[in-house]
Order: structure tokens, then C-alpha cells, then sequence
């Protein structure tokens, strides 16, 4: 009898074949519009040079997010899921087949922009990345606490809007540490690109340092 | 035997319910932080002296959306899912039981912030009220299609920041026309006030006018 695989069985799956082949994989997730894809187009265009970089797109709909990062010149494949709120490792696994994994230092795959259950969902990935925008409030870890408990990195993304919002920085750091203080917080900008050199550094030890 | 009722049994029986109370009731509905409570604050302080309202809040924790509702002294109930990514039909059954429903015209059902599967999970409401922000920019019709075809009304909400963001009005009211063109969409500011006048005057209309 065929045996349905389990999430976890495909996750497991996915981090034997990433590791063969000596690829690192982060989850990124966020709500709809945090800046994940801005975030990536600006890292690719800081780091392509010294780690070689390639990407999954989750979204429900439409290859836009995909084609943002085809432009850059780096291995891109988009998964549509028709309608489902977030990626699945089998997901994952099928477009893992699409990518020439043995090119790829580190894997970025961006999930559907939901701010609940895609932290539900291991893919295989090493690391779960989220971001956070300045423009959606302070009150985000309190209320969605889920994602920002599980995440090892947290980006604090359109810094360059935060003195036209009410966002209380000591106000979301404190619950954040309530939450998962060991999580590494990085407040960015993908528009000015304030922070990410602290970002990008901290992406070279992690992809050159870990085993 | 005890049969398990559907989301559809209890949303048909919330429907019976509020119509025999004469309650309208709306669905709002967005991604995280995009701006439901700040909308339902200012709109509350616009109508309350010539229509009842009344709330009831869904998160997946905390009463915070709750208290700033309370603060304005009308009726409010908060559920909170402990982790589910959308509210149903019998969580809001349970909600309108704690409500003075013979004392409400207008109830306003504040979902859990998710641009994907709230919509898909009727709850009894007259309407479906969406609100997307500038701040995300303009390709969430098009990536998150269902939410934007099931709205009646859309709150393009954040306009103060509209000029510092990339933010295509043209581009997301083309794209929303694409995928239904019937609903009616309002740009406002929750903060200035902004189109606030129109919102409100359409609110009054649906209330008094619709049988
Ligand atoms: N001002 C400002 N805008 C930003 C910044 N980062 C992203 N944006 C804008 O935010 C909007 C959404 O950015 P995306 O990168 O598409 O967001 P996303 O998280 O990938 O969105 P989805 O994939 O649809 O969930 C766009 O209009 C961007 O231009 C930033 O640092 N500052
Ligand atoms: N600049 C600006 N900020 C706004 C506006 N409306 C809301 N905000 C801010 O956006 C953030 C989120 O607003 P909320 O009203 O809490 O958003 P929400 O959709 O209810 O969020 P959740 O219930 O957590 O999903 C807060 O920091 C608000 O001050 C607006 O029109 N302009
Ligand atoms: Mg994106
Ligand atoms: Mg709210
Ligand atoms: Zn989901
Ligand atoms: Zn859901």
C-alpha cells in the first residue's frame, strides 16, 4: 500500500538532500507585504558575489515574486499553491527537484505571506528567518506569537517609515524577549538599506561557520 | 446521536439570529496590522450618536484589540483562537450570546489578521469588508486573489503614507476591477481621517437602507 508521507517525513527528506549537497536553507516568513521579497532582492545584490545564492517563491498566485528575482540573475523557482495559506515540505520537495542544488550555498525559500501557520510547517529548512514591518504595529509579537517564538532571526523591516508610525521600538523588543530572546534582531531598511550590514555579515558567518 | 454541525449550520443559524434582532452584521477582514482596529475606532467615534455598534474582536491572543474597542464604551466581546489563523461561524455563536443584540444595529466581526483563509469561512455576517494598506504595496489583488473577490467593500487604508511608499493606486484599482469590479473601494486614512466622510455616509446607508 503507497503510504502517505507525512510533512515530517518530506522535511526529513529535504534536509538529507540539503545537506549532501552542502546548501543551508532559511524559511523566510512575514505577513502579506512585511518586505520579504525586498529584503531578498537587496541581499542577492549584496552577497551574490561572495556566497552563491538561490531561491524558493511560495505564493498563492501569479509568478510575480519569482520573476523580481529572476532579474538578479540567480536560480529562482516559484510554487503556486492555488489557494493554500502556506508552503508544505512536499512542496518544497518537488521544486528542490527544479534547482541545480550542487550551485547553491544558501537557499532562500519565501513562504506565502501569512503570519500564522507557515511557522507550523517544517520544510527542511536549517532556520526560520520572519520579518516584521515597522508599518503593521508594535503589538504584532504579543498578539502572533507563534512565528516569533520559532524564528532564530527576526527583521524589523521599512525602518525608513518608523518616525511616521506609532511603532514602539522598546515596546516590541521587550515582547519579543519575552518570547524567544535568544532570537537575533536585526532593524533594516530594504529600501535604504540601513542594517544590512549587520544583516549580511551575520548571513556569511552563518552559511561559512556552521557545520 | 450528536450530529457535528457544520460551519454552515451555524453560520445559517447566527444569520436567523441577527436578522430576528435586526442586526447587520460585516466581516472585516486584512492582513496583520493593516489597520481594522484603528478603522473601527475612528469609525465608532463617527457614528456612534446615530447607530448602534457594537464589536466583537478575534485574535489568536490577548484582549488588546478589545480594550481599545471598550475604551470607546460600546459593547465588546473578544475571542481568542490560542492559535487558529481565522475565526468560524460557531466562535461567533458562542461571541453573540455575551452581546446585547437587541441593543446593536450595526456589529462589526474584527477576524484574525490573514489574507488568505478568513474568507472562506462564512460566519453569518451580511458582508464581507476587506481592508489592505498602502504599506504592503499594490500586488496583493493579484498574489491574494480570494479575500479581494469576496469583499464588498474594500478600505484602501494608510494613505498619509501613500507618497512614501511605490504604492500603484492605478495598478491596484485596475487589478481589483479585474477581480471584482462590484465592490466599492474607499481610500482613507484611519489616522488623518481621511475619506472617513464617504466610509461613514456608505455605513449609514447600507444600515438604514437595506431590508
Ligand atoms: N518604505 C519601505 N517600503 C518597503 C521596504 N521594504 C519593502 N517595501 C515595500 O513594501 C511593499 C511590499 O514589499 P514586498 O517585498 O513585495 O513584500 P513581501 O513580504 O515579499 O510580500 P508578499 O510576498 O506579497 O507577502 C512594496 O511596496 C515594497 O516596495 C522598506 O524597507 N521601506
Ligand atoms: N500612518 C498610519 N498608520 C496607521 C493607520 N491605520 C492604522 N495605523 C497603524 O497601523 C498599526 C496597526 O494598526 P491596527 O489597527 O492595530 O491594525 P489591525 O489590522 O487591527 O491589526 P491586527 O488586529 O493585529 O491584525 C498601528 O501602529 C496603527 O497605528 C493609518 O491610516 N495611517
Ligand atoms: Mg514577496
Ligand atoms: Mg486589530
Ligand atoms: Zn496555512
Ligand atoms: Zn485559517
Amino acid at each position: 500500500t503507497r503510504i502517505l508521507k507525512t510533512n515530517e517525513d518530506w522535511a526529513g527528506r529535504n534536509r538529507e538532500v540539503l545537506a549532501g549537497k552542502g546548501v543551508k536553507a532559511l524559511n523566510l516568513m512575514s505577513s502579506p507585504g512585511s518586505g520579504k521579497t525586498t529584503i531578498l532582492e537587496r541581499t542577492v545584490e549584496s552577497l551574490r558575489d561572495e556566497i552563491r545564492l538561490g531561491v524558493i517563491e511560495g505564493d498563492l498566485q501569479t509568478e510575480l515574486d519569482a520573476e523580481r528575482i529572476r532579474r538578479l540573475g540567480i536560480p529562482v523557482y516559484q510554487i503556486e499553491t492555488g489557494g493554500g495559506c502556506h508552503l508544505d515540505a512536499e512542496m518544497v520537495a518537488r521544486a528542490m527537484e527544479q534547482l541545480p542544488l550542487e550551485e547553491i550555498d544558501l537557499l532562500f525559500i519565501e513562504n506565502v505571506g501569512n503570519l500564522v501557520c507557515p511557522a507550523e510547517f517544517d520544510l527542511g529548512e536549517d532556520l526560520k528567518v520572519m520579518v516584521a514591518s515597522v508599518t503593521e504595529g508594535h503589538d504584532k509579537p504579543a498578539k502572533y506569537p507563534l512565528m516569533f517564538r520559532e524564528a532564530s532571526v527576526i527583521l524589523v523591516n521599512k525602518m525608513d517609515l518608523v518616525s511616521a508610525t506609532d511603532f514602539d521600538m522598546e515596546a516590541f523588543a521587550r515582547d519579543v524577549a519575552k518570547i524567544n530572546p535568544k532570537a537575533e534582531v536585526f532593524w533594516v531598511s530594504a529600501k535604504t538599506g540601513a542594517g544590512f550590514e549587520e544583516w549580511c555579515e551575520w548571513l556569511k558567518g552563518y552559511v561559512k561557520g556552521k557545520p
